[in-house]
């Protein structure tokens, strides 16, 4: 996994 | 910017409403936007790639920075941000699966915790590929860099907070453990990766070994390869390192230079100063340095980047007959001799740059060492990355520290490369506890002192 689409990164 | 960028600006409220993806190597992205947010009212899409926001440039942050960046930003103040849709690197960017990239050395040791982790040790270059593993803020996607250059295997390592407090809580156990074989290890490290320590070590005094009892300990230091622009020193660790240094001096004294070493004020041991390295490789020759392991990691903080040459003996027999036969007049023990490449083996081998095996008859080290010499002179060397702009020609003169520095010394070894006047038949008391033996050791010094 990685950076990918962002989309289970956290929400700021 | 690109002729669609654009100044958005609105208050931040308890969060500013975004994702982000991309990092230091493509742009920081936003991925998405909530809704109803004041972002998302203000115009701000998936696929913007963020320059700025307020005074600071994301162009070259990681995204585990930028995210910290924009969680920092006090709700109720006004954000401005420079934008642009860059939807086309977005679409590519995510395809190919491409973010944060550049390259760190560590300075402690990590046991891993969890099944994807990488342990490590200090001196291990990894290739950071995402700062914000999982999306979340904690742990670093990286890849283990071999000495060959080659990358091996992939995993997490703590991101630089977490390591900032995993390496002081080492370095706190490592100075109240009393056995700790690294003090002087963990203290120089400290030193090192102190942003300004090049001011502290303009300020210095003359034994760089003085500095290392300040600074805070640096967990990442990031690095760029290299080539060296001058011949490195060479040191060579190891039962038969007085013997090796000789023979190159004598028979290749166009290549090799042994660093002379003199008297340190007011004592008894001695120093190479480290102007008369420069000097050597100001010759275009390889200094030959008969040094300590710790002045190694000073020569390595002036970013001297010695070759460092670890012949590992076979047994303690192999070294009494190769010195009988390489050096018959040696009065050297073969068992301390041994002793000490144990202990060198086990507590600094990060700093070696090679290892060759005395198993082989012959010259066959001899004829090692000087391949290993060559081979490593060529090669790019891991370079801390706030000089990786210096002009080649311009290098040596950067790569040596200022004139002040310039004067520092380099502790000598008294310990692995020394002649010691015991000989092979004394039964003295020599314990194998004394795990620091292999560094500077004031008590045990030149054959010179009592």
């Amino acid at each position: 996994s990685k950076s990918g689409d962002g989309k289970n990164s956290v929400w700021i | 910017y690109s002729t669609s960028s654009r100044v958005v600006r609105f208050v931040k409220a308890k969060s500013v409403g975004l994702r982000l993806t991309g990092g230091n190597d493509v742009g920081i992205f936003v991925s998405s936007v909530q809704e109803g947010s004041l972002a998302d009212s203000q115009g701000v899409r998936e696929g913007d790639q963020i320059l700025q926001v307020n005074d600071t440039s994301f162009q070259n942050l990681t995204r585990e920075e930028a995210v910290e960046y924009l969680m920092a930003l006090p709700p109720g103040e006004e954000v401005t941000l420079w934008i642009q849709s860059k939807q086309d690197i977005y679409r590519k960017m995510i395809s190919s699966n491409v973010g944060d990239s550049f390259y760190i050395r560590t300075h402690f040791d990590f046991e891993k915790d969890t099944p994807s982790g990488l342990s490590f040790v200090r001196g291990d270059v990894f290739h950071v590929l995402d700062t914000m593993y999982r999306g979340r803020l904690g742990s670093w996607l990286a890849v283990r860099m071999g000495r060959d250059l080659q990358e091996q295997e992939r995993g997490i390592i703590p991101n630089q907070s977490r390591a900032e407090q995993i390496a002081s809580l080492e370095s706190v156990l490592k100075a109240t453990s009393g056995t700790n074989p690294s003090g002087a290890r963990a203290e120089f490290w400290k030193l090192r990766g102190l942003r300004g320590a090049k001011k502290m070590l303009r300020k210095s005094r003359e034994d760089l070994s003085a500095l290392t009892k300040q600074g805070r300990y640096p967990p990442y230091e990031r690095v760029v390869l290299k080539e060296a622009s001058f011949k490195r020193p060479v040191v060579i660790l190891g039962p038969i390192a007085d013997i090796a240094v000789q023979k190159l001096s004598r028979e290749l004294p166009e290549l090799f230079e042994i660093a002379p070493s003199v008297p340190r004020d007011g004592a008894s041991s001695k120093v190479i100063k480290l102007d008369s390295v420069r000097q050597i490789a100001e010759k275009n020759k390889h200094a030959l340095l008969d040094i300590t392991p710790s002045a190694v990691e000073r020569l390595n903080y002036v970013q001297y980047y010695p070759v460092v040459v670890f012949c590992q003996p076979e047994s303690r027999q192999g070294i009494k007959a190769m010195r009988q036969w390489l050096a018959p007049d040696s009065r050297k023990s073969s068992r301390r001799l041994y002793a000490q490449a144990n202990k060198m083996k086990k507590n600094c081998s990060h700093l070696f740059t090679a290892t060759i095996s005395l198993s082989g008859g012959g010259n066959a080290w001899y004829e090692q060492i000087q391949d290993i010499i060559r081979t490593q002179q060529n090669q790019p060397v891991w370079t801390t990355a706030d000089q990786a702009d210096v002009a080649p020609e311009d290098s040596l003169e950067v790569l040596n520290p200022p004139s002040r520095v310039a004067s520092g010394y380099l502790t000598c070894d008294s310990h692995a490369n020394s002649d010691y006047d015991d000989t092979d038949g004394e039964t003295g008391a020599f314990t194998d506890g004394e795990a620091e033996d292999a560094y500077d050791q004031p008590g045990l010094a030149r054959s010179s002192e009592p």
